[in-house]
């Protein structure tokens, strides 16, 4: 059973699970303590400073593949003893992302920043700042509420961003969290926008006073044991499933409701009558299939008709085979005329009126009524009028009796 | 009174052989 369908078959508005988007996924590091003669240093009891110790940095023990191991085990990733390093992740596509965490194994940073990118990774854009001293990291003020007009901004926090714990600190952003509109997700382009990244970047940009942690600036280090990034595909309301693509590639949509694109973002070929809708819970906005009478496989959308028709219809057909012409492929072409003795889907509209007896091809589009030549009757012009007989004459075929 | 229907092979098609129908 499709979600996106109900008992009854009728659409509805659906999206696919929420999924651990980082899991399994290669995270850059700007910085990675990778090998001597590098050491950092970290705290065994996430509240005692006296429990600091300190080790080298190993070749592989803390690349940045721990930050998405879902193994149990605590394998963290640490920086170099730096004052900055990023994080980055690739998302492959366009998803929503609900919630960003990070568990360290060193203190939590004093700042550190999260960035989306909505082009791959070509332009940047803040998702969320943490400091405990946001005027003057960020030239941001620390915030406590987001108002409506800045619900698509990014702001600074204080809170997380603490001293202790010294080891296992979690620092988590979600970013619908206290944006008025969130209850409203479904209804709020702007935050829909606000929620979508391609990639994320996770920026540490200071880390508490190395002498306030007891240890000398070159062992302090940015440890984190886990990365997750909670979100699901972009899709629209139109899938309830995006499974990975081929050889186990970009997840992609799986689009109901007869739309289509990587987000169900358009409908499908043939599906125009109404314009295409991001579904809500109210309104699956399905696409509707355009009325051709089966004249037809393709149709465009006209707004203009839409809004005439009450916003009921736009669908314009094209192309219409058989004979047919007309917005719905309704009606005769010239010389074709329906036989009502079929349905008006019917392929066998043809022409009848009769090749010598007719004028032309034209016939009523209603009645089916020939043009006949003088002296020649009937509907398709086959018969010759009383007081006529035919004549031998294809150019005239029926001359007055004498 | 129903007219007979046009009786193709009475045409004379020598200079009409453009209308002619296949028959």
């Amino acid at each position: 059973h499709d979600p996106c369908y109900n008992a009854n078959q009728h659409p509805q508005f659906c999206l696919p699970d929420l999924s651990e988007l980082a899991s399994g996924r290669l995270v850059e590091a700007s910085s990675t303590c990778s090998g001597p003669p590098g050491r950092f240093c970290a705290f065994q009891d996430s509240a005692n400073p006296g429990s600091k110790f300190c080790q080298g940095c190993q070749e592989h023990t803390h690349r940045s593949e721990h930050l998405t191991d879902s193994d149990g085990d605590t394998t963290c990733w640490w920086s170099k003893p730096t004052a900055n390093a990023t994080l980055t992740l690739a998302l492959g596509r366009r998803m929503e992302i609900l919630y960003v965490a990070l568990r360290f194994c060193s203190p939590r940073p004093e700042s550190l920043a999260i960035y989306k990118s909505m082009d791959y990774g070509r332009s940047w854009m803040p998702f969320q700042f943490f400091s405990s001293r946001c005027w003057r990291r960020y030239h941001l003020p620390p915030t406590t509420t987001i108002v409506k007009s800045m619900e698509h901004e990014a702001v600074c926090i204080e809170a997380q961003t603490a001293l202790k714990p010294l080891t296992g600190g979690l620092v988590a952003f979600m970013p619908l969290a206290g944006r008025p509109s969130a209850q409203r997700f479904e209804y709020s382009p702007i935050l829909q926008d606000w929620v979508t990244a391609t990639d994320l970047r996770v920026s540490f940009d200071r880390m508490h006073s190395a002498r306030i942690l007891g240890m000398r600036r070159k062992e302090a280090s940015y440890g984190v044991a886990e990365l997750q990034v909670g979100g699901r595909c972009k899709c629209n309301g139109h899938a309830s499933r995006c499974p990975a693509g081929k050889d186990g590639g970009v997840p992609q949509c799986d689009c109901q409701h007869n739309t289509a694109g990587p987000e169900c973002d358009t409908c499908k070929t043939f599906y125009w009558d109404r314009p295409w809708q991001r579904a809500t819970p109210k309104d699956a906005h399905e696409c509707v299939a355009c009325n051709c009478h089966r004249h037809s496989h393709r149709c465009r959308f006209s707004m203009e008709l839409f809004e005439l028709s009450g916003r009921q219809s736009g669908g314009i057909c094209l192309n219409c085979r058989h004979h047919t012409a007309g917005r719905h492929c309704q009606y005769c072409s010239p010389g074709f005329k329906r036989d009502f003795s079929h349905p008006i889907t019917s392929h066998r509209v043809s022409c009848q009126c009769h090749p010598i007896g007719a004028t032309g091809a034209f016939c009523n589009q209603t009645t089916g009524q020939c043009q006949c030549k003088n002296g020649v009757t009937g509907l398709t012009c086959n018969r010759c009028a009383q007081g006529f007989q035919q004549s031998r004459s294809a150019h005239i075929p029926c001359i007055r009796k004498l | 009174d129903v007219m007979p229907t046009l009786d193709m092979a009475l045409f004379d098609w020598t200079d009409y052989e453009d209308l002619r129908p296949d028959m």
